[in-house]
């Protein structure tokens, strides 16, 4: 891809805080 | 039925088809989404972000979902 490895490396730890929000979310509606 | 509203779920279902490693812009979502203005968009962008469902890429005009394999 034309992506950047610093783009690479921002997208993956937006990827990581997104899916702990997700988790956080189901969690609560336990 | 997930949740979401229907254009919520549009929005996702959009967002989750792209396979672009910089996912799509909200341009990209207003040009398939004739029906959707972009204050809709945004909003929808802003829920499914805080939700977990979609991060931004790039910047922060670009959403990639997590839900995409």
């Amino acid at each position: 891809s034309g992506l950047t490895e610093e783009q690479k490396r921002k997208i993956e730890a937006n990827r990581q805080k997104a899916l702990a929000r997700r988790a956080e979310r189901l969690a609560a509606q336990q | 039925m997930n949740g979401l509203t229907a254009h919520q779920s549009q929005v996702l279902n959009l967002i989750k088809s792209c396979s672009d490693p910089e996912g799509l812009s909200l341009k990209d979502l207003k040009s398939q989404l004739h029906n959707i203005n972009m204050t809709t968009i945004k909003q929808a962008v802003e829920f499914l972000s805080s939700e977990g469902h979609i991060y931004s890429t790039v910047d922060d005009d670009h959403y990639k979902s997590t839900d995409a394999e």
